[in-house]
């Protein structure tokens, strides 16, 4: 299965680390 | 006692693993020795690690390129994935780079990792960001330009994902011509 990612998807990504 | 369990953190794989590349405008050397190989990355975590590590395209020097390519592609002309095929052509103003040169690229960049174009993402070779004095250009490569149907769909796409009014029209240029053009400029094969 193809994996595909929306742009809003991959933008909650950005900071996560400075989340955590 | 309290059991502490611990959930293993898994990054999310990316349909390919991509290459970032950095050429430096140095005119002593020849323009192979310019391009610099940076990293690759394959999981959307390691690409926001690279993208929030690496300087913002507008505060590039002039005449300094970004490339991110599909591992094993080459960001020129002559690799064997780009010989035969052609780009689709964003050029700014000066004004823009402030506005928007930034937000642009990093939308071809999640246009690219996040596989957007569908059935024809396969289609897709890099995209290059050129910083230029006279004017920034921001491209996507693709690898046929005879693949009429794959073009067409990765143009309107990206159009639309970029957020272009309809009357700005952007046009295809297939790489041969771009190597070979006089002064006048390149024919767009498509546009959109």
């Amino acid at each position: 299965d193809k994996k595909k990612y929306d742009r809003e998807f991959l933008l909650g990504f950005q900071f996560i680390f400075a989340s955590m | 006692k309290e059991i502490l369990i611990v959930q293993p953190y898994m990054k999310h794989p990316l349909q390919n693993r991509w290459t970032l590349w950095f050429y430096k405008n140095d005119k002593n050397k020849p323009w192979q020795a310019n391009l610099r190989l940076v990293t690759k990355f394959d999981t959307v975590e390691d690409f926001w690690a690279l993208y929030n590590h690496i300087q913002l395209a507008s505060r590039l020097m002039s005449g300094c390129d970004y490339a991110v390519f599909k591992d094993g592609i080459e960001p020129m002309w002559e690799d064997n994935r780009n010989k035969c095929g052609g780009r689709w052509l964003i050029t700014l103003s000066k004004q823009q780079r402030m506005l928007e040169l930034d937000q642009y690229w990093l939308e071809t960049l999640l246009c690219l990792i996040g596989e957007a174009f569908d059935d024809y993402s396969n289609d897709i070779c890099g995209a290059v960001i050129n910083v230029r004095a006279k004017g920034d250009k921001i491209a996507i490569w693709t690898c046929d330009t005879e693949n009429e149907e794959a073009v067409l769909h990765i143009g309107k796409t990206y159009k639309e994902r970029l957020g272009l009014p309809m009357k700005v029209v952007i046009g295809y240029q297939a790489h041969a011509d771009t190597a070979t053009k006089s002064g006048l400029g390149v024919k767009n094969k498509f546009v959109v």
